[in-house]
């Protein structure tokens, strides 16, 4: 289910998106314990060059932004996860073992450009 | 959109082999709970996290899988002259664990029921030893191999805890060397003699309430950075 982007100017810019993953709807309900899903964020907006003096971006960003304004074959700053974090996924396998695993990185909580 | 989604692809991300068909939820042993609902908390308030750590079993490891026992009873009849309270065969299935992973506890669970004051019974004798010959598969009165633990315990409830870190390293190097354990738990009425203690009562409730499981935890090399380095 995505939830809804807030209205506005800023809804074109660099930001994070937030999706989230219903185990039930993939049918794996049955065999993972816990959590009910995950949140599949992901980074999706403009980096215009105003963008990048400020807000999470990083120095390259500004120098990119600033190539692409002087130069258009340079291509834009991209907006990416600046902070990421883990799930944690306790699941029934085949052989009945339950089973506690980590993965590390997956849920996007911050972009920047 | 679900409709198109790669099954298959992020399974395999997953590290699984394929969707399990989970027929029937195994209990979740409160430690691994404990483990899980920390780990969420510390993700959902941002805190830095050692995924390579588990504080709760104080030991390495970023997998931790409990196995649950596929043994049987033996002469489940009513205590034998010799004061044998139960007998039974424990079985742990290590296909699941990988080659690649280090083992870095291995700990077995029995659970001989709640506790309450209702049912305290005579002391008993835990013994339980590797089997190591698999003709002892047959016997109904086998002879165990080697002791891994003699342990009495007053009054059987709750859960006892027995280190196999050695055992399973030892089936985990080579699996034809996994018979299994064999369990024995005899009921020392000596003990209290002149106290009204019902020791087939005590049996038949080790019998119907025992539950064993093996907590196994592993560390991927390829996850996890030797920490010393990481510190410094």
């Amino acid at each position: 289910a995505a939830i809804p982007v807030p209205k506005g100017s800023c809804r074109n810019l660099c930001h994070r998106h937030q999706l989230f993953i219903s185990f039930r709807d993939l049918g794996w309900h049955k065999w993972v314990i816990a959590p009910k899903g995950f949140m599949a964020n992901y980074c999706h907006g403009d980096c215009p060059f105003s963008m990048t003096t400020y807000l999470n971006s990083s120095n390259y960003a500004f120098m990119q932004a600033l190539m692409h304004a002087v130069d258009p074959n340079v291509p834009k700053a991209v907006c990416i996860p600046t902070k990421l974090s883990p799930i944690s996924m306790l699941y029934q396998d085949n052989d009945d073992n339950v089973v506690l695993r980590h993965y590390e990185d997956m849920v996007v909580d911050e972009c920047g450009c | 959109q679900t409709s198109k989604f790669q099954d298959y692809d992020l399974l395999r991300f997953l590290d699984l082999e394929k969707e399990p068909s989970a027929h029937r939820f195994q209990p979740v042993p409160r430690v691994l709970r404990k483990v899980f609902q920390a780990r969420e908390a510390a993700a959902a308030g941002g805190a830095s996290q050692d995924l390579c750590y588990v504080k709760e079993l104080g030991v390495r490891g970023n997998l931790l899988r409990l196995l649950p026992d596929h043994g049987f009873f033996l002469n489940t009849q009513k205590p034998s002259q010799d004061g044998s309270c139960l007998q039974k065969f424990l079985y742990f299935n290590l296909s699941a664990i990988k080659e690649k992973g280090k083992l870095t506890m291995a700990r077995l669970t029995l659970d001989l029921g709640p506790r309450s004051y209702y049912h305290l019974g005579p002391e008993v004798v835990v013994a339980l030893s590797v089997i190591e010959d698999r003709g002892m598969w047959g016997q109904s009165h086998p002879k165990p191999g080697r002791m891994l633990a003699l342990q009495s315990v007053l009054g059987p409830q709750g859960p006892l805890h027995f280190n196999l870190q050695g055992v399973v390293k030892d089936w985990n190097s080579s699996r034809r060397k996994n018979l299994g354990l064999y369990l024995e738990i005899l009921a020392n009425e000596d003990r209290y003699s002149g106290v009204n203690f019902q020791v087939e009562n005590t049996c038949d409730r080790l019998i119907r309430s025992l539950h064993a499981s093996l907590l196994v935890v592993t560390l991927n090399p390829e996850h996890c950075q030797p920490s010393s380095r990481k510190r410094r």
